[in-house]
């Protein structure tokens, strides 16, 4: 099972 | 003073339903340029955004940037009392915890007032960067649906994999496997019926389809979907909002460590 990232792994925080 | 005035309210009606189900609550920032919001999900694996802008609008008028903070819920059993073919406005004083949103009956006849309270909301908001994708595909929004929904049968992820011959997403699961390629076709008579592939790199990257699934209840909004991948970064799966905006849905794809 592949690991599923967090959308915040690619974008910064503002 | 924050007054918006949307002759097409079904519009407003279609992209709360886009959202409601990935976003609990919200922040919906206004400004004199229109109204955005930028929300991730629950488990923080995809982030929706919306664009509607103040020409969209019959009438906009936003002295002061507001943002105000929205339960999704509670906007979505607002937003049903709306017939279908309302005209809605939304106002709401700058200093105000509180939202007004009228819908007006197409021949005037039938006027409701509703006013919803507002929370104080701190979210995170991430900086999403302009990048150019390697391919980008724009195909029927309802195709994509019903591809999204019968592969979900078959697994829980989907592998998406675009060449320059066309677009192919499968699903493993215990029962066994699917397989739905769609090829480019230009000679589609309607321009939404369309499939085009632009390519500069050739992508495959593996998603969570329950996120997929949930981004299609944006599929009424828009004829077309356009999706926009590169390796190791997240998906961009477009909708447009009439000729005022969009809706743009990022998941995270599933990357080996």
């Amino acid at each position: 099972i592949m690991p599923q990232k967090s959308i915040v792994a690619f974008f910064a925080s503002k | 003073m924050f007054e918006a005035r949307l002759v097409q309210g079904s519009l407003l009606k279609k992209v709360q339903e886009a959202l409601k189900d990935i976003v609990q609550e919200a922040s919906w920032d206004c400004t004199s340029s229109g109204l955005s919001l930028q929300a991730m999900d629950g488990s923080h694996v995809s982030l929706v955004q919306l664009t509607l802008r103040a020409d969209g609008f019959e009438k906009y008028r936003c002295d002061r940037n507001l943002a105000m903070g929205i339960n999704m819920g509670s906007m979505s059993k607002i937003l049903k009392c709306a017939g279908n073919d309302d005209v809605i406005t939304l106002k709401a004083e700058d200093t105000s915890d509180r939202l007004e949103l009228m819908f007006e009956s197409p021949k005037g006849e039938k006027i409701s007032n509703y006013e919803m309270k507002l929370m104080d909301l701190d979210c995170e908001q991430l900086g999403i960067p302009d990048q150019e994708y390697s391919c980008s595909i724009k195909m029927p929004s309802h195709e994509f649906a019903r591809i999204c929904r019968d592969l979900s049968q078959i697994g829980e992820c989907v592998v998406i994999t675009c060449t320059k011959d066309g677009v192919q997403f499968s699903a493993k699961g215990d029962m066994g496997s699917g397989t739905v390629k769609m090829s480019q076709n230009l000679g589609a008579e309607k321009e939404d019926d369309q499939v085009t592939i632009e390519m500069t790199e050739p992508v495959q990257l593996t998603f969570a389809i329950k996120y997929l699934n949930m981004f299609t209840k944006a599929t009424s909004l828009s004829g077309s979907v356009c999706l926009s991948m590169s390796n190791d970064v997240p998906l961009v799966v477009e909708y447009k909002v009439e000729d005022m905006g969009h809706i743009k849905y990022f998941l995270a794809p599933k990357i080996e460590d």
